[in-house]
């Protein structure tokens, strides 16, 4: 919207090669969706406090559930977990210009708080609340 | 396919890390903890009453979860006081983003030895993390049931903030909380010190303690520990502390490692 009208007419031809040419590679993306990666989903990582023998000074909790994202981000991204409306662009983009776009991230959407209990070097007892330290949903970006 | 999925998964933490490997994993969790470095080893014990107070807290923070403390504490919990947490430290707790307790430093049982109807109580608020901001506080003592006394009799508990100490004058003191209590009374006695706490935290050199002073209702001062109080080292579960309760004040950054 920031050009003007003319420039806008005068380009009208390229964004459409673009597109379908961005369409043709999305259709051969879902042909061979079968043989891509595991979709972009949330796995399990433990965090253990007693692991790292830190159970003296650690209370509470023992450990906790951290999870992390990983997986692929191929079209069609609407079959994985909370694609966000840019991911799709950021993909069509990636198919026109693979070698210097990158497709989008598997990264967590959605991240939750944990408490920890624990003594200082006084013996005195802290009590802290940490922000966006669990996964709680992943997706592309 | 659920057994190629977990195989998958699993090649991803079965690799076992390196001794720097290790070090290197357990400070980046320390930074995330915001600690510099693990706490000194020291003699603690988990049943004192601050710990068991905070294990209390931790648990109301994550309700809906089982508590994940381990089964000692559990069973500190079971053998705590009564009634430790109030409804209002819960209030507390959802405006707090940290909560610290604090030891008493002075040898009570000492203490009581050369002035038996004085309690000297300080607590080393300097330790409070930068950037947070005293949102309460509260000094919580014990007082036990006592057999001595008629169940009708009444102390008033009075806490006074140490203003000035010289030794060729009288100490001045200002009064900051008192509760009148029946001698059958038990349980926990807590007393507001947010005030005191943010001066103290504000500047440190004005801590010179708390006094904690007994009267009956004649106005005569009382030994503390024959009202019911308890000021010495034991029982631990029981024994005096100072939580105190904090907000961030602005974004928190991790500092750059």
């Amino acid at each position: 919207s920031a050009h003007g009208q003319k420039g806008r007419q005068s380009n009208r031809s390229k964004p459409q090669r673009t597109a379908q040419d961005a369409a043709k590679a999305a259709e051969a993306a879902t042909n061979n969706l079968k043989f891509s990666k595991e979709g972009c989903k949330k796995h399990e990582l433990y965090v253990s406090f007693r692991d790292l023998g830190w159970q003296d000074w650690i209370i509470a909790p023992e450990g906790y559930a951290a999870f992390y994202c990983e997986g692929e981000c191929a079209f069609p991204l609407n079959s994985y977990m909370n694609a966000t409306n840019h991911a799709i662009v950021q993909t069509l983009v990636h198919f026109i210009n693979p070698g210097t776009v990158p497709k989008p991230c598997c990264a967590p959407t959605q991240l939750h708080g944990i408490s920890v209990l624990y003594f200082d070097d006084s013996s005195n007892v802290i009590l802290k609340k940490y922000r966006n330290m669990v996964v709680r949903a992943c997706g592309c970006h | 396919n659920v057994s190629v999925d977990a195989e998958a998964r699993s090649s991803f933490i079965q690799r076992r890390l390196r001794g720097q490997e290790r070090r290197d994993i357990q400070r980046e969790i320390l930074s995330i903890l915001g600690l510099p470095h693990r706490p000194r080893p020291l003699a603690r014990t988990k049943r004192n009453a601050a710990p068991v107070f905070m294990l209390d807290l931790y648990n109301t923070v994550s309700a809906g979860a089982e508590p994940r403390g381990y089964s000692d504490y559990k069973a500190a919990l079971e053998r705590r006081a009564p009634a430790a947490v109030t409804p209002q430290d819960n209030r507390f707790l959802d405006d707090a983003d940290t909560v610290m307790s604090f030891v008493n430093l002075i040898d009570q049982d000492q203490e009581l030895l050369f002035q038996p109807l004085l309690q000297e109580l300080r607590f080393d608020v300097s330790r409070i993390p930068e950037g947070e901001v005293v949102t309460a506080a509260e000094f919580r003592i014990y007082k036990d049931f006592i057999q001595e006394h008629a169940q009708n009799e009444t102390f008033r508990v009075s806490v006074y903030q140490v203003l000035q100490e010289a030794p060729d004058s009288e100490v001045e003191l200002l009064l900051l909380d008192q509760r009148d209590v029946w001698a059958s009374e038990e349980g926990w006695l807590v007393f507001d010190l947010t005030a005191t706490s943010t001066l103290w935290q504000l500047r440190p050199e004005q801590n010179l303690g708390l006094h904690l002073i007994v009267e009956d209702s004649r106005g005569q001062r009382r030994n503390p520990r024959l009202a019911g109080l308890v000021t010495g080292g034991e029982p631990k579960e029981k024994q005096t502390f100072l939580v105190v309760f904090f907000k961030a004040n602005g974004v928190r950054f991790r500092s750059a490692r």
